[in-house]
């Protein structure tokens, strides 16, 4: 089974 | 105080549309360099980035940065009383409460005029690294919608291998499989039919297509989409607009 990432690990808040 | 003219009013109506089920409420940044949109969608998979660059108005007018916080499905409703050959013009004062639209036919005989009520909107904006991608695919808008819709009659994902040769759009499920391949070929005769591929590295790459059908909703915007992929890291859909972008990033699925 795949498990969805999320985006918080790539973009850093500015 | 922002004014912003818009010749051909449907590109409004269509970024909308393009928008607004990925997310419901965001700030439009507007600055000199045009108007800016950066948000994710509730679960933190996805994340639009929209520019309407200032040269895409005529007139184009803002002196003090503005950001309005606005309810897309709101605006979608004022946009939809907009004619399709409307111009329409986008005004806010300093104090940013109410977005003012105004749209003209083009005998310019009918003039309507809507005021949308704004919201403080605490939104984080988010730096998006620049990525060198291991893959840039180019292709059809037209096609990128319909594999991403055909497959999902299959599954809930899709595998995207890119390789030299093509790119190929794979999904398994309980009914049974399916792949959509298409092969280089810059030498069409229509050129924006052709699926051109940059390669530093093959990859493979599973993403969930409910949002990937999402992002297709930005289809009527570009005649051509592009695909940027590298191993664990987010894809970038990008369709060019003739003065500006709509960039949609998606995290991938890991895990078998």
């Amino acid at each position: 089974q795949q498990s969805q990432t999320t985006l918080d690990s790539f973009f850093d808040p500015t | 105080m922002l004014e912003a003219r818009l010749q051909t009013g449907a590109l409004l109506k269509k970024v909308l549309e393009a928008i607004k089920e990925l997310i419901t409420d965001a700030n439009f940044d507007c600055s000199d360099n045009g108007i800016a949109l950066q948000a994710m969608d509730n679960s933190h998979v996805a994340l639009v980035a929209l520019l309407l660059r200032h040269d895409g108005f005529e007139p184009y007018r803002c002196d003090r940065s503005l950001a309005l916080g606005v309810n897309l499905v709101s605006l979608s409703k004022v946009l939809r009383c907009a004619g399709n050959d409307d111009i329409i013009t986008l005004k806010a004062d300093d104090t940013a409460d109410v977005l003012s639209l105004t749209f003209e036919n083009t005998d310019n005989d009918r003039i309507s005029e809507y005021e949308l009520k704004l919201m403080d909107i605490d939104s984080e904006h988010l730096g998006i690294p620049d990525t060198t991608y291991e893959a840039v695919v180019q292709m059809s808008s037209a096609e990128f919608a319909r594999i991403c819709k055909d497959l999902q009659v299959l599954s809930d994902s899709v595998q995207i291998d890119v390789t030299k040769e093509g790119v190929k759009f794979g999904a398994k499920g309980e009914l049974g499989s399916g792949a959509v391949t298409l092969k280089q070929n810059g030498n069409v005769d229509k050129e924006e039919e052709a699926t051109l591929i940059e390669l530093q590295q093959n990859v493979s790459l599973n993403f969930s297509l409910k949002y990937l059908v999402n992002f297709t909703k930005a289809t009527p915007l570009a005649s051509r989409v592009s695909l940027s992929m590298s191993s664990e890291v987010p894809l970038l859909v990008e369709y060019k607009m003739e003065a500006g972008y709509i960039r949609y990033y998606l995290a991938p699925k890991i895990g078998e």
